[in-house]
């Protein structure tokens, strides 16, 4: 542990909390995309089986339990509790072409052919791209409310501090896992284009909305 | 044998 990946997850932890915040206190989840927080969830799930097989830490497993559980139920939230606030309209990113590629993909590239390890792959390589609806999405409706900005940031930063842990990591303990380090910077680079309307717009004060 | 891999992040 060290503190970019202690900030990392914190970020992480953040956004999470954030969104469920936002949508409980809003009673709405408009302008949120379910394809991404199902993807998510599909994320979580496939790379949090280890609970059951390996143990690396309290820290670690109370954070997946937390990550898990706070996905679950930002999906019951969203297509239950405040389904008729979901705006499903916008919503219309083909998730397939995210999920099927990604499936393919942790079959050719893997450190080992096991079952929980390609879960593992998939989830890294699934998690790279899952923001893409909800980025489709603003970029349909053209706006994000502020605290959906939030949220986005946080996210996003999450995996850049990743990568300065994995920087970090390899001159302090030779640790060098190219899976995620690719896929960490694809992952960042996704949300360059939104970090900069972000620090440009939102920390001005100005609403998110694309000209 | 099969070599686990113990990934410890998140």
């Amino acid at each position: 542990m060290n503190i970019f990946r202690l900030c990392g997850d914190l970020s992480h932890l953040l956004a999470i909390l954030l969104l469920l915040f936002k949508i409980w206190k809003t009673r709405s989840c408009a302008g949120i995309s379910g394809k991404t927080q199902l993807l998510f969830t599909i994320v979580y799930t496939a790379r949090y089986l280890d609970l059951f097989t390996s143990f690396v830490s309290v820290y670690n497993s109370v954070m997946k339990i937390v990550f898990l559980t706070a996905s679950y139920g930002t999906l019951y939230l969203m297509f239950y509790k405040f389904k008729p606030t979901y705006d499903h309209n916008h919503d219309s990113f083909r998730i397939l072409y995210l999920i099927v590629p990604a499936l393919v993909l942790s079959f050719i590239i893997v450190h080992v052919y096991t079952v929980m390890e390609i879960l593992w792959t998939f989830s890294i390589y699934l998690e790279a791209v899952a923001i893409m609806p909800q980025l489709f999405m603003v970029s349909r409706t053209g706006e994000a409310e502020t605290i959906t900005s939030h949220y986005l940031f946080a996210l996003g930063s999450y995996r850049a501090l990743y990568i300065l842990n994995w920087i970090y990591r390899y001159y302090t303990e030779d640790f060098l896992d190219w899976i995620t380090i690719m896929a960490g910077i694809v992952q960042t680079i996704l949300y360059c284009d939104f970090f900069y309307l972000y620090i440009t717009k939102v920390l001005k004060g100005k609403r998110l909305s694309l000209p | 044998p099969v070599t686990e891999i113990d990934h410890d992040e998140l």
